[in-house]
């Protein structure tokens, strides 16, 4: 299965 | 106070409709650098990031820092009311509640102003952090858009695929398959129909057609775009604004489960 990722998974919160 | 005035209005209006598919409501952060806007889309798939740097605008005012948190159907509203050759100027108090937008026609015989309600938006900010990309893909916008556009209808996602050669944008679908490939081709008549690829490694990553194409809102503003990719991060979309700043989309691949 493809699932979609989210992008505040890759960028930290600052 | 305030008061950023751009006699290209258009190219607001412009910046604008590239980023309303995306995003309901956002915050205009002005300082005396320009006017930067940070957000995420709903589902928090994409990032828009863009700049307008103080010195492309014919006059601009910031005295201290003020954030503008505007919805955006609402300021879209308000951005139809300016013709495409009027001249455009934001202008806000400081720790106001409104904002105001005047637009005027180049020979100033007519003026028009709104004021529109600013909102109180809770922002999460992102850091993004400084990444070397496997592949840069520099090609005309126009053709990103049609390809774009042209896959969606095959499949939800598409495949890009790049190697020094060119690259390649690929869908499945229930009615079948497509494949785009283009070749760098940097000996073009114009600059800006070059395709250009700076690779270190081959990338071959997986998108959502949806968002690729609410990107391509942005074709207007400039006559290329840049595609940065490495494995296992998001995807850059970016839009230069000449001599102003940029629009930059970041998108979240697609990934095994």
């Amino acid at each position: 299965m493809v699932g979609q990722g989210k992008i505040s998974e890759f960028f930290i919160r600052a | 106070m305030f008061e950023a005035r751009l006699v290209q209005g258009a190219l607001l209006k412009k910046v604008l409709e590239s980023i309303k598919d995306l995003l309901n409501e956002a915050t205009w952060e002005c300082a005396a650098t320009g006017i930067s806007l940070q957000a995420m889309d709903s589902s928090h798939v994409s990032l828009v990031a863009l700049n307008l740097r103080s010195d492309g605008f014919d006059k601009y005012r910031c005295d201290r820092n003020v954030s503008l948190g505007m919805n955006l159907t609402n300021m879209a509203k308000i951005m139809k009311c300016a013709s495409n050759d009027d001249v455009i100027t934001i202008k806000a108090q400081d720790d106001a509640d409104t904002v105001t937008f005047v637009f005027e026609t180049p020979n100033q015989e007519k003026i028009s102003d709104y004021e529109m309600k600013l909102m109180n938006l809770d922002t999460e900010h992102l850091g993004i952090p400084d990444t070397d990309y496997s592949c840069i893909v520099k090609m005309p916008s126009v053709e990103f858009q049609r390809i774009c556009r042209d896959l969606s209808q095959i499949g939800d996602s598409v495949v890009i695929s790049c190697t020094k050669e060119g690259v390649k944008f690929s869908a499945a679908g229930d009615l079948g398959t497509g494949n785009v490939k283009l070749a760098q081709n940097a000996n073009v008549d114009k600059e800006e129909e070059a395709v250009v690829i700076e690779m270190q490694e081959p990338v071959s990553l997986t998108f959502a057609c949806r968002y690729l194409n609410s990107f391509t809102k942005a074709t207007p503003l400039a006559p290329q775009v840049q595609l940065s990719m490495s494995s296992d991060v998001p995807l850059v979309v970016e839009y230069k604004l000449e001599d102003m700043g940029y629009v930059r989309y970041y998108l979240a691949p697609k990934i095994e489960d």
